[in-house]
């Protein structure tokens, strides 16, 4: 792992004399291989690793006994800024109960949207909120009842208007619903689309401008590659995400590429989703994160 | 395109290795290609950028054709059955649909097995997709065991003289020990009951997967012997190039692509497309 490979580095530079910039340089580059390894984007690693040297060329790294052990400590707290958002760490969510508060699931096929909306509808209504979960996938084979199954389980209304009604029709009536219920929380789960769909990523667009949803979370698979870069860009652009959700969690996935996901959207990472149950919902944690990605 | 005009030099190899590694082809297996590279080019036997890009290319379809292997199930005598598994929301619902369209067309008795009797609406988003294949549908009631089901379809598709038995499963984390055992049982019951029908274990692969997708073929071989891969979304952005790894090191072929969410959005694999799209 990444830090017996650095401790092996440094104790054959040190048995060479004193440690210079171009020997922390070596170091750096086993830095940038277990990123890459662990799926964070190329260009992404070249501007952490940029930010890395700055602190690992000065007195902390090349006057330690340990420098191996100051360079992985460099790093972690670096990944744990990036990720936390550092001192400009986001206000916890904590929707006011007293008016209807919607929030909109997005992300490409598979992600675990539709699972993770059932998770925080369960989650939310243990903390005191009466949420509503929306139908707003009509394309997906037996996508509705999916959702009509978990709200059952869970005992949350699930709103449908079947699936030859348009998403955002559903879920202007959801609101509606959801208003004359006394709900105080709508969750939309929409349908898996490619961020480079003009029509479904138009589809979310009008979604928004219909119920303006004050969080619309960006649902990302643990163990997605490079390709997280040009996805989180391009919904963040066309739909403005307010936060991230990482699933599969539970995996062995480094999950490298919320980094990517973190730095080219700017938005918190609020929840991880850690198994297939319904309880299976976890506040995020940065530090856990950041040893995980390092290996 | 940076290709046609560059200097041949180091700066170039490194642009290659972001190809390769932005492309989810891996570090190792994309510093092995690139190193390969820089020996050709000290050799003397390279001398434009263009050349370059060719060896590269040829490198790949090397690793690709060395594997390759079409359906071993199809075009036999009697019953054949494929098997897709994979972990949780890759396409492996979609893909036994697309399947069964495919081979219905062709003349085919194509019966499917709805073995994932876990996860919520698996069985009904399944029958939706028998429905429109025009192929029937053997089923338990949700909460069923996996084996059970399977058992019941073979006895079936040797029953009605099927050619083809395909078997949706549950997505599963190649980390839980407890799933990747209910896999193993339902191979047993393969074994068992129709050991003489030729096989297709095919792992479904999301294209946006990156590194991780090492360790599912690795766990999921260990449960299964798989025949295959089937890589799926190849319509998004993401190049898929895992797949290049799975074949250098595991010797996995791909054997279909899946590029769109309808019932016909499903391609044989082919390298030199493939190959070819890395580089756009
Ligand atoms: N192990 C594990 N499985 C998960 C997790 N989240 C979701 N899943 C599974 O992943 C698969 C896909 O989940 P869905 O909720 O259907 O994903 P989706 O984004 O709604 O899919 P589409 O609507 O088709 O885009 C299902 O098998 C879920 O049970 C998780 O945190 N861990
Ligand atoms: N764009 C695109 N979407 C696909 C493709 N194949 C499947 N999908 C979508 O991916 C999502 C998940 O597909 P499923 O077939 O439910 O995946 P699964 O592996 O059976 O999921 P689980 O059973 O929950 O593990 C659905 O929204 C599909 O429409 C493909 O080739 N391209
Ligand atoms: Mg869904
Ligand atoms: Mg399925």
């Amino acid at each position: 792992n990444l830090t017996n490979k650095l401790d092996s580095i440094f104790k054959k530079l040190r048995s060479k004399g004193v440690l210079t910039e171009d020997n922390i340089n070596e170091s750096l580059r086993e830095v940038r291989l277990a990123l890459l390894e662990a799926d964070v984007n190329f260009k992404v690693v070249k501007e952490f690793i940029e930010k890395v040297k700055v602190r690992a060329v000065g007195q902390e790294v090349l006057k330690s006994l340990t420098p191996g052990q100051q360079v992985i400590k460099v790093v972690h707290e670096e990944l744990i800024e990036l990720l936390s958002g550092g001192t400009h760490a986001p206000a916890p969510l904590n929707p006011k109960k007293d008016k209807l508060n919607i929030w909109m699931m997005a992300g490409l096929q598979g992600s675990g949207k539709t699972t993770a909306a059932a998770k925080l509808a369960n989650l939310m209504k243990k903390q005191g909120y009466r949420p509503m979960l929306a139908a707003g996938d009509i394309y997906r084979p037996a996508a509705i009842q999916q959702l009509e199954v978990l709200g059952q389980k869970i005992d949350v209304p699930v709103f449908s208007l079947g699936d030859k009604v348009s998403p955002v029709e559903i879920c202007k009536k959801a609101k509606e619903a959801a208003e004359a219920k006394d709900c105080n929380l709508l969750i939309l789960d929409t349908a898996g689309r490619l961020h480079i769909d003009e029509e479904l990523m138009k589809e979310l667009q009008d979604i928004r401008e219909a119920v303006s949803p004050s969080e619309t979370f960006l649902v990302c698979d643990a163990m997605i590659g490079q390709d997280a870069v040009n996805v989180a860009k391009q919904f963040h652009e066309s739909i403005g995400t307010t936060g991230l959700i990482l699933s599969k969690l539970d995996g062995d996935a480094r999950g490298g590429a919320i980094l990517s996901i973190r730095s080219v959207t700017g938005q918190p990472i609020r929840f991880a989703s850690v198994g297939e149950k319904i309880e299976d919902l976890e506040l995020f944690l940065p530090e856990r994160m950041a040893s995980r990605i390092l290996g | 395109l940076f290709f046609g005009g560059g200097k041949l030099d180091e700066e170039m190899l490194e642009k290659l290795e972001e190809i390769l590694i932005t492309s989810d082809i891996g570090v190792s297996t994309s510093l092995k290609l690139v190193d390969h590279l820089r020996q050709l080019l000290k050799k003397g036997s390279i001398n434009t950028p263009e050349q370059l890009q060719e060896a590269l290319k040829t490198e790949l379809l090397d690793i690709l054709s060395q594997v390759a292997k079409p359906m071993s199930v199809g075009d036999h005598q009697g019953l054949g059955t494929i098997m897709l598994v994979g972990v949780n929301g890759t396409g492996k619902t979609t893909a036994t649909g697309k399947i069964a369209k495919l081979f219905h067309q062709d003349g085919k008795k194509v019966i499917l097995a709805a073995a994932d009797t876990f996860r919520a609406a698996a069985i009904d988003q399944l029958e939706v997709w028998a429905y429109r294949a025009e192929c029937p549908l053997i089923k338990h009631a949700h909460g069923a065991d996996p084996a059970a089901v399977v058992f019941d379809a073979i006895t079936a598709s040797k029953a009605r003289q099927a050619d083809i038995l395909l078997i949706d499963t549950a997505g599963r984390l190649h980390t839980k020990i407890n799933l990747m055992e209910e896999l193993k049982k339902i191979g047993r019951v393969l074994d068992r009951e129709i050991p003489e029908a030729p096989r297709e274990t095919l792992l479904v692969l999301d294209a946006t997967t990156g590194q991780n997708a090492i360790q599912q073929a690795k766990l999921f071989s260990e449960s299964v012997p798989l025949s295959g891969i089937i890589l799926t979304k190849l319509d998004g952005t993401a190049k898929g190039g895992i797949i290049i790894t799975l074949a250098d090191e595991m010797k996995l072929p791909v054997k279909l692509i899946g590029v769109g969410e309808g019932i016909d959005d499903l391609r044989e694999f082919n390298p030199d497309y493939f190959v070819t799209a890395l580089f756009e």
